[in-house]
């Protein structure tokens, strides 16, 4: 389970933020 | 033959595939010859953070991705995240490197403490993803489809993913006939390595908890 939220939290910050290349 | 309508999609994948790439500081620090096992292991999740975060970069400019729900956006990203990640390093290991690159590569993740019943079945993933002798556009069709899969847990809609999926699946099948016209089977191939992904995405957890525990 900490593993899933570590990866969900990721995406979100992800998708809602800029990732420069 | 290939639309022009598929062709634009083609090439906004493809863009979006090449576009978004682990960044050079980090690929630098992979190549060095000399670490210690701590430093592998924080560079190994260093990196395995950074492939969500292009993950995320690269799915974000599939055409119609950004218009389904935003819940599925994060429950489909969710569910491909490991098996597309796979893909994408078995991708990174069929290209041609420098010589030498390969190995050194192939050395940290048999010296990360992985145990090796998970390592097996990883490197004869690679050794099958490189035999396919795919073609970028291939590549950047499979991952998308791969990110694109209705059934993902938590999906609500999935009628709205399979709508996105199935244009992708039509050009990736055109595209392998033309592309490998001596292998009528290719295309049945390809989809063949999307069910070893799902193997892969199944031992994933077992493999980090016996690492963690390493």
């Amino acid at each position: 389970p900490g593993n899933s939220i570590g990866l969900e939290a990721i995406i979100r910050k992800a998708l809602m933020g800029k990732y420069d290349d | 033959e290939i639309t022009k309508e598929q062709r634009t999609l083609m090439r906004l994948i493809v863009d979006a595939h090449n576009r978004h790439q682990i960044p050079q500081d980090i690929t630098k620090k992979l190549l060095q010859e000399q670490y210690s096992a701590e430093e592998n292991f924080l560079l190994l999740t260093e990196v395995a953070t950074n492939q969500v975060q292009v993950l995320v970069e690269f799915t974000k400019n599939i055409p119609g991705f950004l218009s389904l729900d935003h819940e599925d956006q994060i429950a489909l990203l969710k569910g491909s995240a490991v098996e597309a990640m796979f893909l994408r390093s078995a991708q990174v290991f069929s290209r041609k490197m420098p010589n030498g690159y390969i190995e050194v590569l192939e050395e940290r993740i048999r010296k990360s403490g992985i145990s090796e019943e998970f390592i097996t079945p990883m490197f004869n993933f690679y050794k099958s993803i490189n035999e396919l002798h795919m073609v970028e556009e291939e590549q950047a069709l499979l991952t998308a489809i791969t990110i694109l899969t209705p059934d993902r847990p938590y999906v609500k809609d999935q009628q709205a993913v399979e709508r996105l999926q199935e244009p992708m699946l039509d050009v990736l099948r055109k595209l392998c006939i033309l592309q490998h016209p001596q292998e009528p089977q290719y295309f049945a191939r390809l989809l063949g390595r999307l069910t070893e992904l799902r193997t892969l995405n199944h031992y994933h957890a077992e493999m980090l908890t016996s690492w963690r525990m390493n």
